[in-house]
């Protein structure tokens, strides 16, 4: 929070769209601002009253340069927008640097106005910055897939400390709401229309089980792939992020990455050249460039060339030399030309027949600095790409500095 | 590969601007008080770098001014916003 933790001494708070940016339809400006204001809503007693004259709790702008206060923007970049405590005046005002391109979805031309405005309304209601990576309250623009998009915990814990959680605590996901008619005011609680309860497998943390250690020897990997230098390795809902640029081991949730994705996958494979990687989960796959999910997605994986009896894959690996993917279901693997975007003839062949010492089943596969490393329960087989030929075997989690 | 030198003053300026607007950097020559500590800017990158979970060193090295490049919000990242 900030110095002596302002925050509003009441629980409808106002706000007021001053004026818009060229960048989006007005439309899409005023369903941004309202879905942010949601987030926040849906996890706290606020509720958010939007007036159309005088002055609002929260008066948000667009504005360039020099704009009135001491926070003059800086042109495209850098700085995107800020807002202000809570408090009389300016306290609680969010001004968007109109110097930036306002987009709608998350592209990388752009910078996500929902994702900018849940931020600085954030701030519009008295939370500081966070330093946990994948918080909303992080200083730094990360672009996301806003589909469903949750708050990470440590903002949700923020945000109670000031004001408490909702009346009516809604234990299922809130629907991402239509945009309102004048002056109707964002409701905390859940519409009624809500789909029958189902329990979600990832929404309650109480029932997602704990991440194992990362030195467990008998830690297995449900998948594991590249992703722009670094390596991921996926077990249930878990992420064991490895950079080359930090020492340590990172430990993420999927859904902070791709909140729409479903945990627990059983392939993944970067194709470095196109910034793409494909995630497998039982008949279907998808296709992310960085955290963005491309449309059209999932597919079924008989896109690929997989005979229908195929209805999962264990792993798979992608060759950056010949430009071929290899997909390993059971003893057998396949091989997908990506330049062709075609399995190639006479497969599906034995893995042990052209990978020697790997007579096994592989449950994630991943390849770097000319080697293929195929993991097996706590086992991974470092294999020469060249020849397929065994070089030697480690525990599965030697990358994490066990 | 090393950087330029006029590319490193360029850097400097931008990294003791990037402390003032988030980490409450007062240059030297301004203030009527020196501080007690000759190193201040070193104490502030090694602020922001502790803030980003960036390795401690309090030295301008590429990763932390790759992070100061990032596009971010304008509030400070520490406390004495005012």
């Amino acid at each position: 929070t900030f110095p002596h933790s302002p925050r509003w001494q009441k629980e409808d708070v106002t706000y007021r769209i001053l004026n818009y940016t060229p960048d989006m339809l007005e439309a899409d400006v005023d369903e941004a601002i309202a879905k942010a204001l949601q987030l926040w809503s849906s996890v706290t007693p606020l509720k958010f009253i939007r007036i159309y004259s005088g002055q609002a709790d929260i008066m948000i702008s667009f504005a360039a340069g020099f704009h009135g206060d001491f926070y003059s923007f800086d042109g495209p970049g850098g700085t995107l927008a800020h807002a202000y405590a809570p408090s009389s005046g300016i306290g609680g005002d969010a001004h968007f640097d109109e110097d930036e391109n306002w987009t709608k979805f998350t592209t990388y031309t752009g910078y996500n106005l929902f994702l900018v405005a849940a931020h600085e309304l954030g701030h519009s209601l008295g939370l500081g910055h966070s330093n946990v990576f994948g918080a909303l309250m992080y200083p730094i623009y990360m672009a996301r897939d806003t589909r469903d998009y949750r708050l990470h915990q440590d903002d949700i814990d923020g945000i109670q400390a000031l004001y408490g959680p909702p009346r009516e605590s809604p234990v299922f996901p809130t629907r991402a709401f239509p945009p309102q008619k004048p002056t109707e005011t964002i409701p905390a609680e859940t519409p009624t229309e809500m789909p029958p309860w189902e329990e979600p497998t990832v929404m309650t943390p109480s029932k997602t089980p704990m991440r194992p250690e990362d030195c467990d020897p008998h830690l297995t990997f449900d998948a594991i792939t590249t992703l722009r230098g670094e390596t991921l390795f996926f077990k249930g809902s878990y992420v064991w992020r490895k950079s080359p640029y930090f020492s340590g081991i990172e430990h993420d949730t999927i859904s902070s990455f791709w909140p729409s994705l479903a945990a627990g996958f059983d392939a993944a494979y970067e194709v470095d050249k196109k910034d793409r990687v494909l995630f497998f989960k039982d008949d279907q796959y998808w296709a992310v460039s960085g955290y963005s999910i491309e449309r059209s997605f999932p597919k079924p994986i008989q896109d690929l060339g997989f005979p229908p009896s195929v209805r999962k894959i264990d792993a798979a690996v992608h060759d950056q030399n010949t430009k071929k993917t290899y997909l390993f279901v059971g003893n057998k693997y396949w091989s997908f030309n990506e330049n062709t975007q075609s399995m190639e003839r006479g497969y599906p062949r034995k893995i042990a027949a052209d990978f020697h010492g790997i007579g096994h089943t592989v449950d994630a596969a991943f390849q770097k600095n000319g080697h293929f490393y195929f993991f097996h329960g706590s086992k991974q087989y470092e294999v020469d790409i060249k020849n397929k030929k065994l070089i030697r075997t480690k525990k599965s989690n030697s990358w994490f500095n066990c | 590969f090393p950087v330029v030198p006029e590319k490193e003053k360029e850097d400097m300026e931008f990294a003791k601007k990037y402390l003032e607007n988030f980490y409450d950097f007062k240059e030297e020559k301004h203030s009527l008080f020196r501080s007690k500590n000759p190193n201040h800017m070193s104490d502030k990158i090694r602020e922001m770098q502790s803030f980003f979970g960036l390795e401690v060193t309090g030295e301008l090295n590429h990763k932390t001014l790759d992070m100061m490049k990032q596009p971010r919000c304008g509030i400070p990242d520490i406390r004495s916003y005012s």
